[in-house]
């Protein structure tokens, strides 16, 4: 929140557009300030009224450079508009840099999506550090009810809530890499770094660093779904595969392979498997396991076939994955390899199964993998 | 250690500085007994912090990815006027 949590005193706040960016019909200018509105007025009891003259407690207008409020934008790129907080004269006040381009998708920068971040801060929000909130400082798309729960606990601090909305889903926060609870849905290895997947985050370890970054999975991948079942790199392909669903999707580097998504069952699985749960390369054998629900599976990415005698049973394959309560762990949620031991993730438990001794030899937390 | 700074190091300065004043609060030129380097390393940090990087002081690869990233104008820290 800004300093003195500053917000409007009445809950009626009004709003004019005293300009139109050429980018856009009109109308879809005015529905995107509009949804961007009603996207805070569905979690607060904030109502809003358009006015057509005179001053308004938010004045939104398009401008390029020095725009009249002596903080200039810097032309195409890189600052795409502000706002004030709320107060009198130029509070509340929004302005979108006219040098973008302003779209209805996810071309260029969505209009409605910015203008909903940049109301935020109209109505008394400052920035949030969590890369799946509305209030992040930097653009990126996304599909769906924009607010997360840490836009919603914001201005809910600030308004309370709407006690008449109909049910919002809103985005989850961002995983805490240090929670001891902590699960994860996939890794994977991809030229060095390793990626680590959560809900609609992944973490990226550089070896060179010791803190993992957070990012959006589709702020970097927006063809991506917003899930990630399992991810594995085959590193003599140089290509990472993720799986989500029935679908799944290839990676050159950080680029997506043209032709993809396909279907998992191209790989050998029956139509009865709906998900893959973990999947990890051996890169000593060539094979890459696949686990689905308590089995497993070994693919040959030579000959592009399942091995045969599988599906085998995770409990008879990986011997001494237990819970702490004693109860055999029978399923996966994520794997990984390396030199001769295989990293087997359930829930918040890491299982290292040692090929030599072929047995689990030590279990840690699964927040070791971000250096916790 | 750090990655040393990609390309023209002279524009990634400048870039930075840039950045640090508009977002940061960094304030031009001298303060007093403290080095401008001194400054821009600790404001350097405090967007490092912001953004969930590394916290060096420095201006590596990632910070320096981040800085580009195309965003909003009003500034990260505390007190907008």
């Amino acid at each position: 929140l800004f300093p003195r949590k500053l917000k409007w005193q009445n809950t009626l706040v009004t709003f004019r557009i005293t300009n139109y960016t050429p980018d856009l019909k009109k109308e879809d200018v005015d529905k995107a300030i509009h949804n961007a509105l009603m996207t805070w007025s569905a979690v607060t009891p904030l109502k809003f009224k358009r006015l057509h003259e005179g001053i308004a407690d938010i004045m939104i207008s398009f401008g390029r450079l020095e725009h009249g409020d002596h903080n200039p934008f810097d032309g195409p790129e890189g600052l795409l508009a502000h706002a004030y907080p709320p107060g009198e004269g130029l509070g509340g006040d929004t302005h979108f840099d006219e040098d973008e381009t302003w779209t209805k998708d996810s071309h260029a920068y969505n209009l409605f999506l910015v203008a909903a971040h940049e109301f935020g801060h109209a109505l008394g929000m400052g920035h949030s550090n969590d890369p799946g909130s509305l209030m992040y400082p930097v653009y990126s798309y996304s599909h769906g009810f924009p607010l997360s729960e840490d836009d919603i606990k914001g201005i809910q601090e600030l308004y309370g809530p709407n006690p008449d909305h109909e049910k919002v889903k809103p985005k989850p926060e961002a995983p805490d890499k240090c929670d001891p609870e902590l699960s994860i849905d996939a890794v994977t290895e991809l030229r060095g770094e390793k990626l680590i997947f959560k809900d609609r985050y992944f973490w990226r370890v550089h070896p060179q660093f010791t803190e993992p970054e957070l990012t959006l999975i589709q702020s970097t991948w927006p063809q991506l779904p917003k899930k990630v079942n399992a991810a594995y790199e085959n590193p003599e392909k140089d290509i990472v595969i993720i799986f989500s669903g029935i679908r799944m999707w290839a990676l050159n580097g950080y680029t997506l392979v043209p032709g993809y998504p396909k279907y998992i069952h191209r790989l050998g699985f029956p139509k009865s498997v709906r998900k893959i749960d973990a999947a990890v390369h051996i890169y000593d054998t060539g094979k890459t396991l696949f686990f689905t629900d308590e089995d497993y599976w070994s693919y040959n990415e030579q000959t592009g076939t399942m091995d045969p005698g599988y599906p085998k049973s995770i409990m008879d394959g990986f011997p001494g994955m237990q819970e702490r309560d004693g109860d055999e762990v029978d399923e996966v949620d994520a794997a990984t390899y390396k030199n001769g031991y295989l990293y087997l993730y359930h829930e918040n438990l890491q299982y290292e199964y040692s090929y030599n001794k072929r047995k689990v030899v030590r279990i840690t937390r699964t927040n070791d993998l971000l250096n916790c | 250690f750090t990655k040393p700074v990609p390309g023209d190091e002279t524009q990634s300065w400048l870039l930075a500085e840039r950045y640090l004043r508009r977002y940061y609060r960094m304030q031009p030129g001298l303060l007093g007994t403290s080095k401008s380097s001194d400054v821009m390393t600790e404001k350097i940090r405090a967007m490092q912090s912001f953004f969930k990087l590394e916290v060096t002081g420095n201006l590596d690869d990632n910070t320096l990815q981040v800085m580009k990233k195309s965003r909003c104008g009003v500034p990260d820290v505390a007190e907008y006027n």
